[in-house]
C-alpha cells in the first residue's frame, strides 16, 4: 500500500490497511484503481497532511507513530472533512 | 467549530426524535434519560426544542446497530467507530446510529452514552467536527467526568451561529466565554516567561501580555500527566521552573516537560506532614521569596537557601489586611500582588504594603 512512512517504526501490512481505511472513512481518500495516477489532492500523503493539520500534529504527509497512535483512538464515525 | 458544506441546518426550531431500539448494556430508562439530557445540552443554549415521539417518522431517528446496519456506513466492532449521525435533511438526515458492539454506560466504564449522544446530536443539528481538543464536537472520545457537564464555548458559538441564542436570560453556560458573567473561579495563576496562565478545572487560559484575548487550552493537551483542577502554581525565575500543586504533591515543569523525580511530596519542602494542600503560591522577584497560602495562614520560602523561613506560618489577615482570610490564587506583576478571593481580586502594593484597588476576578478578561 503506497503510504509514505516517517520513521523506523515497523508498520505491519495490517497497520497500513487500517491507516488507509481510516483515511478513506474520515478524509475522503478515494480508492485508487491499479495503474491510474491520482489527482494530487487525493494522494495518501495529501490526506495524511489533512489529518495531521486537523489534529494539530506535525504535518509531514507521512505515517508516523504519533499519527498512527491517534488513528487508534475511539471516535465518531462522521468524516472530519469533505462532503 | 465547523459546519457541513452549504451550512446545512433545520429550518424549524421544534424538532422531534424517536428511539427505535435499545442496547442491552443499559436499562431502558437510563437510555431514555441519556438521550433526553443530550438534547438538553443544545436546547439550553438555542431556541431549539426537542419532543420525543413513539411512532411514525421523527426528524431525528435514533437506533443501535452493528457492522452494516442499513446505511452503507458500517460500524467496525468494539472500539474504533463508536457512532455516527447525518446532517439535517430529509430521510436519513439528522438520524443518529450507535454501534452496539461497544459497551455503553452512564459513567466512566465503557463509553458514556450521554457524551457520545450529545456529540452525535451536534451533527444532527448541523455541526461538523471541531479542531478544538476541548470541544464536544472534537472527533475523539474523551470522558469528561460524571457530573456538571458544561457545553464548551467553541460548541456554544457554533450552534448559536446556526440557530441563534437561547431565549432564556442569564444562561450559566455562557460563563466560559467571559461575557458579562461576574464570576470565573481561578484555582491557580502563574507567569510563564511570556504568558500569564490562569488555571481552572481542566482548562487554562493563556494570556500573552500584548494580547487582549486569552487563549483557552485543555490542561491535559499540554501536560497529560498532570491532574485536573490544580490547587496552586508559581514560577521560579531563578531556576526557570514552574511548580504546580495538587493536594500533597508538587510537580516541576520546565517549559512543557515535567522535571524528572517529580511529583514530590510538599512536606519535602519544609511544610508539616499534616498539611493537606496549598491554596495559592507566588514568587516575589525582588525578595527572592515564595509565599505559600493555605487556609488562613501563609508561609515564606527562601528559594536561594531552599528552606522555609523561620517565624512562619503567619495569619494572612495580619500581613495583608483587607484581602480576607483565604486566598484562591495569587500572582505578581510589576511590584503588585493580585490576590483572588471568590469573585474579587485585590491589587496589593508590595512597596506600600496595602491594597490599592479591588477588581472583579475576571476583569482581566475584560468582563
Amino acid at each position: 500500500i503506497p503510504i509514505p512512512l516517517e520513521d523506523s517504526h515497523e508498520f505491519t501490512e495490517k497497520d497500513l490497511q487500517f491507516a488507509e481505511r481510516y483515511l478513506r472513512t474520515h478524509y475522503d481518500l478515494r480508492p485508487n484503481p491499479a495503474g491510474i495516477m491520482r489527482k494530487s489532492g487525493n494522494t495518501v500523503a495529501a490526506k495524511l497532511r489533512e489529518m495531521q493539520a486537523f489534529f494539530g500534529l506535525e504535518v509531514t504527509g507521512k505515517l508516523d507513530e504519533e499519527t498512527y497512535e491517534l488513528m487508534q483512538k475511539p471516535r465518531c464515525g462522521v468524516p472530519d472533512v469533505g462532503e | 467549530y465547523n459546519f457541513f458544506p452549504r451550512k446545512l441546518k433545520w429550518s424549524k426550531m421544534n424538532l422531534t426524535y424517536r428511539i427505535m431500539n435499545y442496547t442491552s448494556d443499559l436499562r431502558r430508562n437510563e437510555v431514555d434519560r441519556a438521550f433526553k439530557k443530550a438534547f438538553k445540552v443544545w436546547s439550553d443554549v438555542t431556541p431549539l426544542n426537542f419532543t420525543r415521539i413513539r411512532s411514525g417518522v421523527a426528524d431525528i431517528m435514533i437506533s443501535f446497530g452493528t457492522k452494516e446496519h442499513g446505511d452503507f456506513y458500517p460500524f467496525d466492532g468494539p472500539s474504533g467507530l463508536l457512532a455516527h449521525a447525518f446532517p439535517p435533511g430529509p430521510d436519513y438526515g439528522g438520524d443518529a446510529h450507535f454501534d452496539d458492539d461497544e459497551v455503553w454506560s452512564d459513567d466512566s466504564k465503557g463509553y458514556n452514552l450521554f457524551l457520545v449522544a450529545a456529540h452525535e446530536f451536534g451533527h444532527s443539528l448541523g455541526l461538523e467536527h471541531s479542531r478544538d481538543p476541548g470541544a464536544l464536537m472534537f472527533p475523539i472520545y474523551t470522558y469528561t467526568g460524571k457530573t456538571g457537564f458544561v457545553l464548551p464555548d467553541d460548541d456554544v458559538q457554533g450552534i448559536q451561529e446556526l440557530y441563534g441564542k437561547s431565549i432564556t436570560i442569564n444562561s450559566p453556560l455562557t460563563c466560559f466565554n467571559y461575557s458579562t458573567s461576574k464570576i470565573l473561579l481561578f484555582y491557580a495563576v502563574t507567569r510563564n516567561i511570556k504568558y500569564v496562565f490562569f488555571l481552572s478545572t481542566r482548562f487554562f487560559w493563556r494570556l500573552h501580555p500584548q494580547m487582549v484575548e486569552a487563549e483557552l487550552v485543555l490542561l491535559k493537551s499540554f501536560w497529560p500527566e498532570l491532574p485536573n483542577k490544580i490547587d496552586a502554581a508559581y514560577e521560579n525565575p531563578i531556576k526557570d521552573l514552574v511548580f504546580m500543586f495538587k493536594g500533597k504533591k508538587v510537580w516541576a515543569l520546565n517549559g512543557y516537560d515535567i522535571v524528572e523525580d517529580f511529583p514530590k511530596k510538599i512536606y519535602e519542602m519544609g511544610f508539616p506532614k499534616e498539611m493537606k494542600r496549598i491554596d495559592a503560591a507566588v514568587h516575589v522577584k525582588d525578595t527572592g521569596k515564595t509565599l505559600f497560602f493555605t487556609g488562613n495562614k501563609y508561609w515564606s520560602y527562601d528559594e536561594e537557601a531552599e528552606v522555609m523561613e523561620a517565624g512562619y506560618p503567619r495569619l494572612i489577615e495580619e500581613e495583608f489586611t483587607g484581602i480576607g482570610d483565604k486566598v484562591d490564587a495569587v500572582y505578581e506583576r510589576n511590584g503588585y500582588l493580585y490576590f483572588f478571593n471568590g469573585p474579587l481580586q485585590f491589587e496589593y502594593s508590595i512597596w506600600s504594603q496595602r491594597i490599592v484597588r479591588v477588581l472583579h476576578t475576571n476583569s482581566l478578561f475584560w468582563c
